[in-house]
């Protein structure tokens, strides 16, 4: 579903290069859990932004359902990654002008699915993660971890193939760290490809397989007991 | 140092008023270390940001080293605030267009200090913190950990009689959050007052006492065995 073969990214190359990732070759099965560990600054949520499509590396291929795409062009990322990925955000980059509900209605905005549909399955999502009391709350009136759960509730909505979560309960308590994971375990029973970044072994351990990264590179592999 | 007495915060009291904070009532004594836990929307960064100088209460009272506050200005309250405070945000909240070297800084220039001496003194909080290769990056061009540990370089900087942080590890690695929290240890011992909101039992149990928050009300206390 996903696969990786040499992927780099440097930052500020014609300065003072930041070799972010170098040099990564990974291969992730449709349907896989996989779990992604490592240092802070090993280079985890620009392996994120590569594949979900955010950005483009150095060098390198990607393939994404079988599709070489590490050099189309802007416009065909957008479609890709709203036809195949729902992305949590470490930081969420949720809308701030707008509500709870309609910042999970948004995906669907682009895949062109009807008004009331759209409020309908939005309002779901938002059940799921326990936030149907603050649908109409903007962001700044959010705790840390409503919006976090916001921001998962957007990427489910459209059931895509491939759920990206990069640190998906940072903010969480542990009772609604555990319910979240559930949901993933859920998604996971459903065929969802998922690959989650994340600081807390406990939460890894939800996975099939733990991928290490350290300074650019993988260091390791693991299997977890799951797989 | 920090004592609230029946402290609430209504939002949206003329709509559909939200109870954030329904009667908190806290004393933590100078040079005390507390841990503040609770399930995400209970009310813990509402608290933060009313001791923090940040907000002010609907009604109740609150003193800051003996000095009732709860009713001045907001021009005095920012004088407070930079003058005995440092505050971590759940958020960060870094200003995006200055680089981690002129965030860190920014406290002093509101001290007042001349312009070597915050040079010196932010290039000392970020090497503390671990960020001294970075700090010409802005916000946009660090990860999640490094914009918290940047954010952490900030809140130490003015040397604050009172510590506020407000989830600071969530974005950390093991290693390094525990970096973090032998800081905080350093600090406590040269008497700062310490107030750390966390998820983690594990933080938690650095400080001396773990307040739990539910509903926007003290739910119960535990001395850990650091008291
Ligand atoms: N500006 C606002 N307007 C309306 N409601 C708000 C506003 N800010 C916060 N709230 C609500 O107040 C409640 C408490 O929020 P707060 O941010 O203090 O929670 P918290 O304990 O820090 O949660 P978390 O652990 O998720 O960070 C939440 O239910 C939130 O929706
Ligand atoms: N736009 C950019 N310009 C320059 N350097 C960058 C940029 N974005 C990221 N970096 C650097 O690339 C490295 C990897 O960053 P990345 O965000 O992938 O780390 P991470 O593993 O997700 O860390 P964390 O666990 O702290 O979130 C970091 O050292 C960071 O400073
Ligand atoms: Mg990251
Ligand atoms: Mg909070």
């Amino acid at each position: 579903m996903i696969r990786v073969e040499n992927l780099s990214k440097i930052y500020r190359p014609d300065t003072l290069p930041v070799r972010a990732l170098d040099g990564i070759t990974i291969s992730i099965k449709p349907g896989e859990y996989v779990a992604i560990m490592g240092p802070s600054g090993s280079g985890k949520s620009t392996f994120m932004n590569l594949i979900g499509c955010l950005d483009k590396p150095t060098s390198g291929s990607y393939w994404l359902d079988g599709e070489e795409i590490s050099q189309v062009t802007a416009d065909e990322l957008a479609f890709i990654r709203n036809q195949k990925i729902g992305f949590v955000f470490q930081n969420f980059n949720l809308l701030p002008r707008m509500t709870a509900l309609r910042n999970v209605e948004l995906p669907m905005l682009y895949a062109g699915v009807n008004k009331l549909k759209r409020r309908e399955l939005a309002r779901e999502a938002l059940e799921r993660v326990g936030m149907l009391d603050r649908l109409d709350h903007r962001p700044t009136e959010l705790s840390g971890g409503q919006n976090q759960r916001v921001a998962i509730a957007r990427a489910l909505v459209n059931h895509p193939k491939v759920l990206l979560a990069d640190e998906p309960t940072g903010n969480l308590d542990s009772k609604t760290s555990e319910e979240i994971m559930n949901i993933f375990t859920d998604l996971h029973k459903e065929d969802t490809t998922i690959v989650l970044v994340t600081h807390e072994p406990d939460i890894a351990r939800n996975s099939q397989r733990i991928i290490y990264f350290y300074d650019g590179v993988i260091e390791k592999e693991e299997l977890t007991s799951s797989s």
